[in-house]
């Protein structure tokens, strides 16, 4: 795997975290589509207060390596109680 | 502002305390700074809201207090869904209100350096105590600029005997509990005052691998798969991608890199080779090829493939600092004052080694760094960083003949330590490889 497939990996793992994408479903496997990460990197950029490209480019990655609050940035109601299902399993 | 949707349906909250920061890595705060700092933390909310903050002290037997709002500092995984991850990265999380057993639970990552007032090494626990206080009254994130419901860890706020929160943030908890009438303060109105801020100096003295670290004088320096990794004997430290130290303690060479020879104490040089991401090593006349962290077999093998030879014809015994250019992706190997470029994106490299036409040439053609350097990398934009002593000069992407590059302290920027009381680089001399102060002076 290449050092550009390796980030790009880290940063959909990331934008999941914070809730700028689906969370990875297990039994679907779901891809993701270039559209919406892109879509998800923009809405990542505009909430963070960075310039809005839709790639991962140095301001952005700079961000995501940022120290910040573990909770999600778009937080659903679905995510938090999967969550607390999640820690009585 | 965002809010989550919940809040608690009561304005008298109690909290309580149920571990502090590891004294080892939090030293500059003792339990009763850690109680008077969450103590402003609320303070910060109820100036605002007219909400009011009790603390339920330990009782001194051991059993736990409770209240509404629950602080603790954990490690890694710790049964909330929510796994810290070391140093860096996460710093704390706190969660909504609400009638579940974690509703206002706020929990710090106790592998952070948490400080009052401290230096960019650490991280300020008065302004992430808002934050996360924040949520635990029902907030959520805001993109707002300023708030201290951002995300993002911003370093510390100015002064928190005096500190407002902004009116994105006033209008948020307003949102929730109404606005604040009179002068209650909401928390006892006789608060400790907090001392001096600590000094990050004496912080970090108290970490014992503070003089091999900080003083400098690294054998190799690489960046490998983006992050910097700083050789010193028997140990290195690892720099991380966003410029944090991943641990102030040297990790064993012979722990992770699994292939040297026993008693390995001194690698000369080291770099990641950009066609496969193998990781060279060289230790006296001979060289290994790592995948990963792992030597592959049939090395080592003699320097001498590499078909390095001096001015004078001799072959090169020993390499001083190698590193691949990202602003023309050729690798250079350095050794006694000259070096030899070599293009590895030749497909025959596996068989013949040898240098570029016309080479070697003198290390002074690198104007304005020390010629007999510890080692290079290249980091940031394509910018060529060179280590020597405790310092390190930064040749701009492509630059080569840049007039002034001035030293900067590598234990400073890049290994957490304390800037020194004085000016923290050597004398600028108009040719800095002449130099001969005292670099190791800082």
């Amino acid at each position: 795997t290449s050092a550009g497939d390796g980030q790009y990996s880290r940063a959909m793992d990331w934008l999941s975290r914070y809730g700028y994408l689906p969370p990875p479903d297990p039994r679907t496997s779901r891809l993701q589509t270039k559209e919406g990460m892109e879509r998800a990197i923009r809405v990542m950029q505009r909430f963070g207060g960075v310039q809005e490209t839709g790639v991962l480019d140095g301001e952005t990655l700079k961000l995501m390596s940022t120290p910040r609050c573990s909770l999600p940035d778009i937080v659903g109601s679905e995510d938090m109680l999967k969550r607390r299902r999640r820690r009585k399993r | 502002y965002a809010l989550s949707g919940l809040k608690w349906h009561k304005t008298d909250l109690t909290w309580s305390i149920h571990s502090y920061p590891s004294p080892s890595l939090s030293p500059g705060l003792p339990k009763d700074n850690v109680e008077t700092i969450l103590t402003h933390a609320f303070k910060a909310w109820s100036d605002a809201a007219p909400l009011r903050f009790r603390h339920l002290p330990s009782d001194g037997s051991g059993a736990k207090a409770g209240g509404d709002i629950r602080v603790s500092f954990s490690r890694l995984l710790h049964d909330d869904g929510y796994p810290f991850d070391g140093k860096g990265g996460t710093l704390a999380h706190a969660f909504f209100p609400g009638r579940d057993e974690v509703a206002g639970d706020t929990h710090f990552d106790d592998h952070e350096i948490w400080s009052y007032g401290g230096d960019s090494s650490s991280t300020d626990l008065f302004t992430v105590a808002v934050h996360e206080f924040g949520h635990a009254l029902g907030l959520s994130h805001s993109s707002t600029d300023p708030s201290i419901m951002r995300p993002y860890y911003q370093g510390p706020v100015k002064d928190i005997h005096n500190f407002k929160l902004d009116l994105d943030d006033r209008l948020a908890i307003q949102q929730l509990y109404g606005v604040k009438d009179g002068t209650d303060t909401g928390v006892d109105p006789n608060l400790p005052r907090l001392p001096t801020p600590s000094s990050p100096r004496a912080t970090q003295l108290s970490d014992p691998s503070f003089h091999e670290r900080c003083q400098g004088g690294f054998d190799a320096v690489a960046n490998i798969r983006g992050e910097v990794f700083f050789f010193k004997g028997a140990q290195f430290w690892r720099t991380q991608q966003d410029g944090s130290l991943l641990s102030l303690n040297p990790a064993q060479i012979k722990n992770f890199w699994i292939g040297l020879p026993p008693g390995t104490n001194k690698i000369d040089a080291v770099y990641e080779r950009r066609s496969d991401s193998n990781i060279i090593f060289f230790i006296g006349s001979q060289y290994w090829v790592f995948k990963d962290t792992v030597a592959m077999s049939g090395y080592p093998r003699p320097l001498s493939e590499w078909g390095m030879r001096t001015k004078r014809g001799a072959l090169v015994d020993k390499v001083d600092a190698a590193f691949t250019w990202a602003h023309n992706g050729k690798t250079y190997l350095f050794s006694g004052g000259e070096f030899w470029r070599f293009d590895e994106s030749r497909k025959d490299k596996q068989v013949t080694r040898n240098p570029e036409p016309g080479y070697p040439r003198d290390n002074s053609l690198w104007a304005g760094v020390p010629s007999n350097m510890d080692d290079i990398i290249s980091w940031g934009e394509g910018d060529a960083y060179f280590f020597k002593d405790n310092f390190y000069w930064v040749l701009k992407n492509g630059g080569l003949n840049q007039d002034v590059v001035t030293p900067k302290s590598i234990a400073v920027d890049w290994l957490r330590c304390p800037a020194p009381p004085s000016t923290s680089t050597p004398n600028n001399p108009q040719i800095p490889k002449d130099c001969r102060c005292d670099l190791r002076g800082s």
